[in-house]
């Protein structure tokens, strides 16, 4: 279930400062 | 009404909102990027393409909440419990609040600004389909009719995204608060006509229920080996069905 969510987690993870 | 009535929250709302333009340009260049590969494998389907164009505006969707106001105080965990439970209401509230403000009746206007006419929408689509086309062309009668505009579209889509009701949040009662707060400055926006302020979240009834009817749709296509993988789409539908 976790990797299901391994896109969306990963967009709003993202670090704008990089 | 801009100028002094408008409510602060409004304008931050508004703030938020992603420039329709480069919207456009950014999703126009991604599917044809994304045709012309296809046409390559000669795998190309107006399924297909929508599905795409669908999954785009996901993603703007996201990119949206995630710089938004409010949203971005939020820890990921519960950003992603929101998110799940109203993807599918904010999607159909994007078709729909385009059609309202920029639309020409009798035609369907896409996020990449092509117009295609509902002649060439085919009537074997599907019963499902077929409904949610003439529910979703009720609904845009009815906003239009009230006159909504971006402003209100703007305060509906934090509405949707803070929803309260979500299980599990970790700050349930900002979220609870946030929601309170949109709702008000929604109201002050409407000049507290209260008339007007019911049917508009009467709409938003209607508007959950055209989104299950989607999510359903897409389920069922999928299920039949339609849709294409990896990508956010595919994530939100499985998500749901988990």
């Amino acid at each position: 279930k976790k990797k299901d969510n391994a896109l969306l987690r990963y967009l709003l993870d993202k670090d704008d400062t990089v | 009404p801009q100028g002094p009535k408008m409510p602060q929250l409004v304008t931050e709302f508004l703030l938020c909102d992603p420039d329709e333009l480069q919207l456009q340009t950014k999703i126009s260049a991604r599917l044809q990027q994304e045709q012309t590969s296809w046409r390559k494998h000669g795998n190309t389907s107006t399924f297909r393409l929508l599905c795409l164009m669908a999954d785009q505006t996901l993603l703007s969707i996201v990119e949206w909440a995630r710089t938004s106001i409010f949203f971005r105080q939020l820890k990921v965990s519960d950003q992603m419990k929101l998110l799940y439970s109203c993807w599918s209401e904010l999607l159909i509230l994007d078709i729909i609040s385009r059609q309202v403000l920029y639309g020409k009746e009798g035609s369907l206007l896409l996020v990449t600004g092509e117009e295609v006419h509902f002649s060439n929408i085919p009537f074997h689509a599907g019963p499902t389909l077929y409904s949610l086309i003439q529910r979703g062309l009720k609904l845009v009668e009815k906003l239009h009719i009230l006159k909504v505009d971006r402003q209100e579209f703007a305060c509906v889509k934090f509405l949707i995204l803070f929803n309260p009701d979500v299980k599990d949040l970790e700050e349930h009662q900002f979220v609870e608060r946030v929601h309170e707060q949109a709702k008000g400055a929604l109201l002050e926006y409407t000049l507290c006509n209260l008339g007007h302020f019911t049917h508009l979240l009467l709409c938003l009834s209607e508007l959950r229920s055209l989104s299950t009817l989607a999510e359903d749709y897409l389920c069922c296509r999928n299920l039949s080996g339609e849709m294409p993988c990896n990508n956010l789409l595919i994530e939100m539908l499985h998500a749901k069905s988990a």
